[in-house]
């Protein structure tokens, strides 16, 4: 038996939201320990990562290891049927081909029950390094997305470059060049709008303005993100997700040819 | 012209 109750089923519909431009269905592993997903994107460019932690959900109960492979589109469906106060339980047998969802008003006088078919997946777990990043940003996410977003009109690519007094965020195409720059902050009396930058050596590297964009989706989950880089390795794009858990996507440096 | 390499070429199959 599985069952997982969040009172704010908004942060799954935002999970989902962050997660659906990128992959059109996935495997969430229930655990004792929680719910999990890993996943590439379909040209294997990207992978997702998501962790939720079973103390974080008002009530957890997971008697059996139990993967649901799920069509996202499907999901996102039954999602959109859910108030954003409404208290969420999803609930699966053991050995199940269909998982529940269940969606109650805070009064308790409306309860609305989805069942919803679950899918055979073909899953490849890929293995993730331990790794000391040469740059670890934080900067606000609303910020984040907004110079993705803007640096995206100038090219496909952008480069991001990190040392110690700050990070360029620079772009270059047919209409001409763009530069954001974004210095640490000094003092700032919200921490969510806070830049900072623990930095061992200064990277510059490429990315793709499409992924990291589609990683943006993430910005409703938490008013903050973690940029972490180093030389030659993927960069991790972090979101925690309240006290719950956190989502994180890896995305490959582009290379010269 | 600029690469992308995918993913895979960094993180192995578990």
């Amino acid at each position: 038996m599985f069952e997982a109750r969040l009172v704010q089923s908004s942060i799954l519909k935002k999970v989902l939201e962050a997660i659906k431009e990128l992959l059109n269905e996935a495997t969430f592993d229930c655990s004792d320990s929680g719910i999990q997903l890993q996943a590439m994107d379909n040209s294997h460019v990207s992978l997702v990562s998501l962790n939720l932690r079973s103390d974080g959900f008002d009530k957890y109960r997971c008697d059996r290891n139990l993967s649901m492979g799920i069509n996202l589109a499907s999901m996102s469906k039954i999602m959109k049927c859910a108030g954003n106060d409404d208290v969420l339980t999803m609930k699966a047998q053991d050995n199940a081909d269909l998982v529940t969802f269940m969606f109650e008003s805070q009064n308790q006088e409306k309860v609305m029950d989805y069942e919803m078919k679950l899918m055979n997946l073909d899953q490849e777990h890929l293995g993730i390094p331990e790794t000391d990043y040469s740059c670890v940003i934080k900067l606000p996410s609303q910020e984040f997305a907004r110079i993705v977003r803007d640096l995206s009109q100038f090219g496909e690519s952008v480069v991001i470059s990190c040392t110690k007094e700050g990070i360029k965020f620079s772009a270059g195409g047919d209409i001409g060049n763009a530069n954001i720059k974004l210095a640490q902050t000094s003092n700032v009396d919200k921490d969510e709008d806070a830049v900072t930058i623990e930095m061992q050596e200064p990277v510059s590297l490429t990315f793709a303005c499409r992924y990291l964009n589609s990683f943006a989706k993430a910005t409703p989950l938490s008013p903050q993100v973690q940029l972490s880089m180093s030389a030659d390795v993927p960069l991790v794009v972090e979101y925690k997700i309240g006290d719950i858990g956190h989502i994180r996507y890896y995305l490959a440096p582009k290379i010269e040819d | 012209m600029a690469l992308q390499p995918s993913i895979t070429e960094y993180f192995a199959t578990r």
